[in-house]
């Protein structure tokens, strides 16, 4: 059995608001140390992997490990109508594993809402392991996530392809679109002790630019964010969630290639 | 001309 408990305003219900632009249905994985999710867009471009433990839940018990595949689009949608204080209670039993139940409790707790979702089936993605992955990465780029954000923001300007290329003791962004191009150059300062850009072999990335603005919404809920780079491998993106928590978002975006 | 590879083409489904 499995439940879960946490209060409206929590950081978990905005990283799934942020990511609904991306996916609509996740594959939910919870066990005893906490609550794993995976999703791909509907193209097949992105990946996102969220983990969250189980200690940044109001309340968490799971006896049983679970995967279950959740339309998490139609749970928020749910949600999104409580009461910015009220608690939400998930919960999944082992007798009846078509459905999860969601709970609505108002702040006063005189009102209790609940509805029950069908669960959806879906494929289970076997990722590399990410740390060994990206230690044969060619670049990382830590950086704070308002300066990504500027980033994204500037590059959504131009409708198009974006290159992430290294340069010579930092990086670049190129996008290419109709109305002109844009370029923006990201360099290591001599002091700044929140960026850290480190080059292994030179590289440079083509992607779709209207995923980068995706996850620049998601870092906003971090201070720092890391983007990790390698000759026609996905670009990694990663951060914290929250200032003090253990939870953590990644990106998966497949690059353009030669046709 | 470039085109979009598949997340998919980097790991593998079970």
């Amino acid at each position: 059995m499995l439940e879960l408990k946490l209060v409206k305003e929590s950081l978990f219900l905005n990283v799934l608001e942020a990511i609904l632009d991306l996916v609509a249905v996740a594959s939910v994985s919870c066990s005893s140390t906490g609550l794993k999710l995976q999703a791909m867009d509907a193209k097949g471009v992105a990946f996102i992997s969220l983990l969250i433990p189980a200690k940044e839940f109001q309340f968490y018990h799971c006896d049983k490990d679970l995967s279950m595949g959740i339309a998490i689009g139609d749970m928020v949608e749910a949600i999104r109508s409580a009461d910015k204080d009220g608690t939400i209670t998930i919960k999944a039993s082992d007798e009846n594993f078509r459905n999860i139940t969601v709970s609505i409790e108002s702040p006063e707790c005189n009102e209790t809402t609940s509805f029950s979702l069908l669960l959806v089936t879906l494929k289970r993605f076997c990722i590399p392991e990410l740390q060994g992955l990206l230690k044969k990465y060619d670049a990382c780029v830590q950086m704070p996530s308002v300066d990504f954000m500027r980033i994204c923001k500037y590059l959504s300007n131009v409708d198009g392809d974006v290159d992430i290329s290294t340069i010579d003791k930092g990086i670049r962004f190129f996008a290419l679109g109709k109305c002109g191009c844009l370029n923006v150059k990201y360099m290591q300062p001599e002091k700044a002790t929140d960026i850290d850009i480190s080059v292994q072999a030179p590289v440079s990335l083509t992607l779709d630019l209207k995923y980068m603005n995706s996850f620049a919404k998601v870092s906003a809920l971090s201070n720092q964010v890391k983007l990790c780079l390698s000759k026609g491998q996905p670009l990694v993106v990663q951060c914290k969630i929250g200032q003090k928590t253990k939870s953590r978002i990644i990106y998966l975006l497949a690059p353009k290639i030669k046709g | 001309v470039r085109k979009q590879s598949q997340i998919t083409a980097f790991f593998s489904t079970s």
